[in-house]
């Protein structure tokens, strides 16, 4: 039963029975795409059904890929006033035959409710850089010549945070490559012009605010990227002889 | 001279229900939605003649006419899905990544012969 049920998976596109070991909140936007994909699985048959028609490009599988970098520096590492991570997104989980389409990065900042209350005052601007990593870095080495900027922009975070969408498509085609994934490293800098230190806020006369941490406080945030791509063999056109 | 079998209208090429739970085969700890599905399969003689609600092809047709010439050496056709439909999944691969992914030919609509 079990070279069955492996067949059977091979077939599906899975090489075993995944065995999730978390089971993480499923994005919103999927739930949005499986629902209206069912219902047009009922509705018609004339739609392609190898067209994600929410990203505009073909394919029949989209992965919400897990970031699995770490936390590298934080107010108090070498990057100075800001934060560093890494980010990391194993493009392996893509089986060779599949066909890259579009790879999206997601960055969704969220101000934590219990941890940071509304009426703490954190950064109404964050500059956001991203780098790609070259190569790996010896410990102690310097980093910045081992990675090259990709985007610098700014995010507001008032009236509500916000999020930061890139088209990673070919970085991460390149990154299916054994030996090419070294991930990014995003670095978030609170906009100087919006800083609030404890002084400022003193200044200010904010009574009902609380002063927080050594500067200020950051919102959360959460990076994903969102990998669509096309099984060509299961995407096929029906042949007539 | 063909040897006509009469076949009573429960015994035709036609789709039956089948719903295939994803719990009955153990995959319900990484299969998100749909928690099954209603797959059908197709079941039923192609009796000689084939009529139209039959869906029988040409193919058939003459595999039919060279069965009752030769029941023994050709064999009646065969009942078999004509027209499936795709099914979307939600799942969690081993990274615990969540995944959607889209199967075409899933669900039996229409058989023939």
């Amino acid at each position: 039963l079990k070279t069955q049920e492996r067949l059977f998976l091979n077939s599906l596109g899975l090489s075993a029975r995944p065995k999730p070991s978390a089971h993480r909140r499923v994005p919103s936007v999927l739930w949005r795409m499986f629902k209206s994909t069912s219902t047009r699985d009922n509705d018609t048959h004339e739609s392609d059904p190898c067209m994600v028609s929410e990203y505009g490009v073909r394919g029949n599988i989209v992965r919400f890929v897990q970031d699995q970098g770490r936390l590298v520096s934080g107010w108090s590492g070498s990057c100075h006033g800001c934060v560093e991570k890494h980010l990391f997104f194993n493009m392996s989980v893509l089986q060779p035959v599949e066909q890259l389409s579009l790879a999206q990065l997601e960055i969704k900042f969220q101000w934590d409710m219990f941890r940071t209350p509304r009426f703490v005052l954190g950064p109404q601007a964050l500059s956001v850089s991203l780098y790609k990593v070259l190569r790996a870095t010896l410990r102690g080495a310097s980093h910045e010549a081992n990675r090259r900027l990709v985007l610098s922009q700014s995010v507001q975070l008032e009236p509500e945070p916000g999020s930061l969408t890139l088209d990673l498509t070919a970085l991460a085609e390149n990154w299916r490559k054994p030996g090419h994934n070294y991930g990014l490293v995003l670095e978030l800098q609170p906009h100087p012009a919006h800083t609030l230190t404890t002084d400022t806020f003193m200044a200010q006369n904010l009574a009902n605010a609380v002063p927080f941490g050594p500067t200020v406080t950051l919102p959360d945030f959460h990076a994903s990227l969102v990998a669509v791509s096309l099984n060509p063999l299961q995407c096929r056109s029906r042949q007539k002889r | 001279s063909a040897v006509y079998l009469p076949v009573t209208p429960s015994n035709v090429c036609k789709p039956r229900r089948l719903y295939i739970d994803f719990k009955d085969v153990g995959w319900q700890d990484w299969i998100i939605a749909p928690q099954g599905y209603l797959a059908n399969y197709c079941h039923g003689e192609c009796p000689f003649p084939l009529s139209e609600s039959l869906n029988g092809t040409n193919h058939a047709i003459l595999q039919t006419l060279v069965h009752s010439l030769d029941p023994r050496g050709t064999p009646q056709p065969c009942c078999v899905p004509i027209r499936l439909s795709p099914v979307s999944m939600l799942y969690y691969d081993n990274n615990d990544n969540v995944v959607l992914r889209h199967y075409q030919d899933m669900v039996v609509d229409e058989c023939g012969c």
